[in-house]
């Protein structure tokens, strides 16, 4: 079973020890702040009051004896690199960091950051992109460039079959499923035509799908 | 054509405002901070320093002559709802607001704002169920019962094919696609074979995914 540790309890932190710890994690979580420290000692296994950058207290509390550590401390970026770098050179096998911008974020990978998180700059994205495409459902980013989006049929869709409307070659857009009412149509064959209300599973680049 | 609000520039609301105008939307930006204005300026139609909870200051602005403002105030909370009473009262048709906590965003909501954000919140519970989950990266819903899940290729499927795993009847899941690398296999033949590292893109409800 394995073990947490979450370094930095602000919004970000402090909502991931909560969440592994409700699941029936073990979570060790610490803060510099004593309040942030308090206000969640009750729901994690262990929660300690201290600088992350001191080695010493670090490798004392034991937070460094975990499976996973979560160090989420945004605006002293300067604290996040020293303290990531602690935890890797106390062999912590899995570091997930949060970073404040993408410098921030290059740097923690260089390093060894098994993982680096940027949550406000994925949700302004999403955000941008449902204001931007008519009919934006969702968005999960899949690989450099593309994203499967989960959107409304656009309405000059309606009534025109895949091949009608090219969607590979004019769009470079793949339509994998199409869920009609309650049937979900998966790889829909080229005769296939849209119809009214009709949510489309598309593959593609951002930009692309803001062209629709 | 929309036309965009954005008030408060920290992590969340410059990353909005720059991903309008990079699509080509007109969007006015305002922060009370000259810096973070001036970082901006450049890329927006118009950026303006001012204290949004200035109602004067906010009305002269033209910022409220917008068809959706976006509302990134966090540590303020107070500010954060005068600014969004204030653009109900100049009859902004559309307000986004980004909340800090969930009572912040209760009262938000309950005052009038269209829709409130979580970024720090909502990108918490998806890196804690990846966490938990093993192998699991991400999740959007896409009709009753069913998923679309992005997961860790499990080792078990490793040299396999598709066939040889009879996935579709055995588990009654849809591998949609399969990142390997750099490359994306759409609708991946029933001969693919699985290699490490791979990350799949699955259809299937949820129940299933997770006997993987
Ligand atoms: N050296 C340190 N050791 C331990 N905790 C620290 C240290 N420096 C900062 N923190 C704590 O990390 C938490 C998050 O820090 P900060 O507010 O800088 O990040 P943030 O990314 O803006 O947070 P949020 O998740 O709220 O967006 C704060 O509670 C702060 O007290
Ligand atoms: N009254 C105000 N008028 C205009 N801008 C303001 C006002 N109050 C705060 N701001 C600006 O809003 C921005 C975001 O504020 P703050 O840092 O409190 O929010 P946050 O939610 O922590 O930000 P982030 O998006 O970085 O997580 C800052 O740049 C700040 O200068």
């Amino acid at each position: 079973k394995k073990v947490f540790g979450v370094i930095g309890l602000g919004r970000f932190g402090s909502n991931v020890a909560k969440l592994l710890a409700e699941a029936g994690a073990e979570v060790i979580a610490c803060d510099i702040n004593e309040e942030r420290v308090k206000a969640i000692s009750d729901l994690v296994s262990k929660a300690f009051i201290l600088d992350a950058t001191d080695e010493k207290a670090l490798r004392e509390s034991g937070i460094a004896n975990v499976d996973v550590a979560i160090v989420s401390i945004g605006e002293n970026i300067e604290a996040s690199i020293l303290i990531v770098v602690q935890l890797l050179e106390l062999d912590v096998k899995e570091i997930i960091a949060k970073a404040a911008t993408s410098i921030h974020g290059k740097i923690l990978e260089k390093l060894g950051a098994t993982r680096v998180i940027y949550p406000e700059r994925d949700m302004a994205i999403r955000l941008a992109h449902s204001l931007l495409i008519g009919g934006f459902i969702e968005e999960i980013p899949f690989a450099e460039d593309y994203s499967i989006f989960e959107i409304k049929v656009p309405s000059y869709f309606i009534n025109k079959s895949l091949k009608d409307l090219d969607l590979r070659k004019k769009y470079k857009i793949t339509v994998l499923a199409i869920k009609r009412g309650d049937n979900v149509i998966i790889n829909p064959p080229a005769e296939e035509k849209f119809m009214e209300n009709d949510v489309l599973l598309i593959l593609g680049k951002a930009e692309r799908i803001l062209k629709l």
